[in-house]
């Protein structure tokens, strides 16, 4: 098949944003 | 008793008693009292105001007060309830809540909608999440073409959008996170659950910050 069999789902991509982990306000 | 920071606190903008704030949240007394902790750290980063501005968020999170980004932006809009540029205390409170390891899955999910609902219309438009598509690539200096980035977005959509009628809405998002529960990963902070142990608010502080 041409078609692309496992696409990244677009919103998992955006979910690897760094600023989407908020853990980072909890660094010292 | 207990009170060694009222006077304090009761000078700070926007300060809500923790009783209040724990009532209304998955947080203890305790926990929100070290949270506090926290959001005076944070609120006193770049402006010492006892309130969070953007600059502070993007400080916290980039270890850099200028430098902007498209979900930084909307986290503090979303947190930012009264809409008034600022976060207060107990804004900052509710909002981290819906983070905690113990709040609804609903809230969760509610949140995620409203956050990729750039431009607050009720629904995630196709053009919504390409450019948070192609926000994410240039944040992370990937570079995918155009017809790339055009599959992925219309995958996604026509996977989420059940309806079909162009746009994703509440009910569908909802059905699309069940289905892909990895989505909401990013809203649960097990830091939560042991915030009294980083921000031990019944240790007197000394106010003193080493450099």
């Amino acid at each position: 098949s041409p078609k692309s069999p496992n696409l990244i789902n677009a919103f998992q991509l955006i979910g690897m944003s760094s600023c989407l982990d908020l853990s980072g306000l909890f660094e010292k | 008793m207990g009170c060694y920071h009222s006077k304090r606190t009761k000078e700070t903008p926007g300060y809500e008693e923790p009783t209040v704030l724990a009532a209304e949240t998955p947080f203890t007394v305790s926990e929100v009292e070290a949270l506090y902790e926290l959001f005076k750290k944070l609120s006193s980063s770049v402006i010492d105001d006892g309130l969070i501005h953007k600059e502070e968020l993007q400080l916290a999170l980039f270890r850099n007060k200028n430098r902007r980004n498209l979900f930084a932006d909307r986290i503090f809009d979303l947190f930012d309830v009264k809409r008034n540029g600022v976060i207060e205390f107990g804004e900052f409170v509710r909002s981290l809540g819906v983070f905690h390891p113990n709040a609804p899955v609903e809230d969760k999910i509610h949140f995620t909608f409203r956050l990729y609902d750039l431009r607050q219309t009720g629904f995630i438009e196709r053009e919504e999440l390409k450019e948070m598509v192609l926000a994410i690539l240039h944040e992370s200096d990937l570079l995918l073409s155009d017809d790339v980035v055009e599959t992925i977005v219309d995958k996604t959509f026509s996977d989420a959008d059940l309806k079909g009628d162009g746009k994703i809405d509440p009910e569908e998002w909802k059905e699309f996170v069940s289905k892909n529960p990895s989505l909401i990963k990013n809203m649960t902070l097990p830091y939560l659950k042991d915030i009294t142990l980083a921000f031990p608010s019944f240790v007197l502080s000394t106010e003193v910050e080493d450099s």
